[in-house]
């Protein structure tokens, strides 16, 4: 598109590309912005289904990275400062667990990490999950605590490496946004291991209450409020493009 | 003996478009002998001549630009010139065999931002740096 193109030199006939030709152009320019290329998608094509809560923030994400998220007055989290590559993981598996006599009650989430570039610098890392109202805890504080599954153990409770925690009523509502930053140094050590993010609900007494019924949405909820996780990253200096 | 004062043919003055105005409204701007002087010229990466727009979230695609024209001298001041590329077009000038031209670049690039579905449809934002170009000028 734009105006007149560059003005072809003396001499130089100019020609269309063929298919193969023109496919190749399209990698150059694939390779030039760091895009993996076309995607084999598992499922139905993503942006035909209804907008997914990943899909959504990340949105909003991409305005104020691209600078167009003034209406709102700033990027939507403080994370993407410095960031040049942000993903969203969306596919976990969700463990809800509750052991009977001692009434401790936590979901767990895992995440599939093998996407995650090796060797990138991570400068944020976020859990996101909905909460609703709770109609079983009126006027209750809730303490919500985040652990990293660091090793499970068969003969007794797993080791947990503490993340964060976040003081809530039981009437709020909206976006919870646990800090799993912490988590990440382990990433780079265990590149392909899965993650495991444990989340446990407590009323200020002490005593476990089972999250969903502190109102927090697991994967069961509609997909525009569905848990999910980000990952802030700082990209090395591009590495010298071999000439192709 | 004094000879008579040859009269000075009046100095050309460039209307030459300010940096800080983006080209594009000064598409006929040309040099002293009607070349095009170096400026910005609008060039748009369509994805959706590309064909990505099914992983491809957005943007639809993103306006690069480039850098094309003539730095030939003088090299006034709204063409971004380096005292360096001053200095060339002068020794081209007395030379212009052995040394070409200064080349018309871009002076000031900007980033730009994609977002894009990966193979295990997790959602993407890569931020690209010097992708777009703000400014050119005479190197």
């Amino acid at each position: 598109g734009g105006g007149p193109g560059p003005r072809p030199p003396r001499g130089c006939l100019q020609r269309r590309l063929g298919p193969r030709e023109r496919r190749d152009m399209q990698r150059e320019i694939l390779a030039v912005l760091g895009l993996p290329g076309r995607p084999r998608p598992r499922a139905p094509p993503a942006a035909a289904r209804l907008p997914a809560s990943a899909p959504l923030f990340m949105l909003d994400l991409y305005h104020a990275m691209a600078g167009d998220g003034d209406e709102d007055g700033g990027p939507p989290t403080r994370s993407l400062g410095r960031a040049d590559l942000v993903m969203s993981f969306v596919n976990m598996v969700e463990h809800n667990q509750a052991l009977g006599h001692q009434e401790l009650h936590w979901k767990e989430f895992r995440f599939d990490l093998t996407q995650i570039p090796v060797g990138e610098e991570v400068t944020a890392a976020e859990f996101r999950i909905y909460k609703l109202p709770s109609t079983h805890l009126l006027n209750r504080t809730l303490h919500i605590s985040m652990f990293e599954v660091v090793r499970e153990q068969s003969n007794r409770e797993s080791d947990l490496f503490f993340l964060d925690l976040q003081t809530l009523r039981a009437e709020d509502e909206g976006w919870l946004v646990l800090d799993v930053t912490a988590a990440s140094d382990h990433w780079s050590l265990n590149p392909n291991k899965d993650l495991g993010l444990r989340l446990y609900v407590e009323t200020e007494d002490g005593r476990s209450v089972d999250p969903g019924l502190a109102g927090l949405l697991g994967r069961q909820a509609p997909r525009s409020k569905q848990p999910f996780m980000v990952t802030f990253f700082r990209v090395g200096p591009s590495p010298v493009r071999a000439p192709r | 003996a004094a000879r008579p004062l040859k009269r000075r043919p009046p100095k050309k003055t460039n209307e030459l478009p300010h940096p800080h105005k983006l080209p594009g409204i000064f598409d006929d701007v040309h040099g002293s002998d009607g070349q095009h002087v170096c400026r910005r010229h609008k060039l748009y990466v369509s994805f959706q001549d590309l064909g990505w727009l099914d992983w491809v979230i957005a943007p639809q695609g993103y306006s690069a630009y480039y850098c094309d024209g003539e730095c030939s001298f003088p090299l006034d001041s709204c063409m971004n010139a380096t005292n360096h590329a001053i200095l060339q077009s002068l020794v081209h000038l007395m030379k212009p065999d052995a040394v070409p031209k200064a080349c018309c670049a871009p002076t000031k690039l900007s980033a730009t931002s994609v977002l894009y579905y990966d193979s295990s449809n997790n959602v993407i934002l890569r931020k690209h740096r010097n992708m777009v170009v703000r400014a050119c000028g005479c190197h």
